[in-house]
């Protein structure tokens, strides 16, 4: 869940 | 990390790095619209309020310092730095940035994947980048000519936008990754503003004239 709420872009 | 994502993060780098050396080598802002950089200022710091609650690596930890910082630092200059301040073209500058702002956020207290702060907060910064160069285009097509190192700031702020839909693209196939529709379509809006003015930028590169945008 907490996966998925990581914005992992810039 | 793949390919094309670094490309995009390399290119808004490089984009930032052109736009500081302009500034710093004539002493001038001519060209550059204030109000384009505000919103920039607005977007990274709205987006990245992750950065005192998540940790993702040093690399995404790094890029978003020094996107604040500079965005920081390039609104201070234009505001306040005794020489460069008067070159600022006040007159050729006048788009209702806040107006952006305003339906940019409303449009992120309706549209957005989950109700909370972060998220809300997140939506609103990719509506926000995704206008954000208006004021800017709008300022270059005023003052018709286009220098060198503003035209490359637009080109690389262009490209880095570009670079990033390839990765969605590279993401979905290759990770299955899905990339949210809130970024794909506004990541979409935004290359696509800038269709005309890389139109331009090739026709001048192919003739190896000057950058001119019509009236």
């Amino acid at each position: 869940e907490k996966e998925d709420e990581i914005h992992d872009e810039l | 990390m793949n390919v094309f994502r670094f490309a995009g993060d390399m290119t808004h780098l490089i984009s930032i790095l052109v736009l500081l050396l302009k500034i710093y080598t004539t002493k001038s802002c001519s060209g550059i619209s204030l109000k384009t950089q505000e919103l920039y200022a607005v977007v990274f710091v709205t987006r990245y309020l992750d950065l005192v609650t998540d940790f993702i690596s040093v690399y995404n930890t790094v890029m978003k310092v020094v996107f604040i910082s500079s965005s920081l630092a390039i609104v201070w200059c234009i505001r306040r730095h005794k020489v460069v301040r008067r070159s600022y073209d006040k007159e050729l500058d006048t788009f209702r940035h806040w107006l952006l702002v305003g339906a940019c956020a409303v449009l992120a207290l309706v549209v957005h994947e989950k109700f909370s702060f972060q998220e809300v907060c997140w939506a609103f910064s990719i509506y926000l980048e995704a206008v954000a160069i208006l004021p800017q285009l709008v300022l270059l097509q005023r003052s018709g000519n286009v220098d060198n190192l503003t035209g490359q700031y637009v080109f690389f702020l262009g490209a880095y936008r570009a670079f990033y839909i390839l990765n969605w693209i590279y993401r979905y196939y290759s990770e299955q990754h899905f990339t949210r529709w809130i970024s794909c379509v506004s990541g979409i809006v935004q290359t696509a503003l800038y269709a005309d003015f890389f139109y331009y930028y090739f026709i001048s590169w192919k003739n190896n004239s000057k950058l001119q945008l019509p009236a």
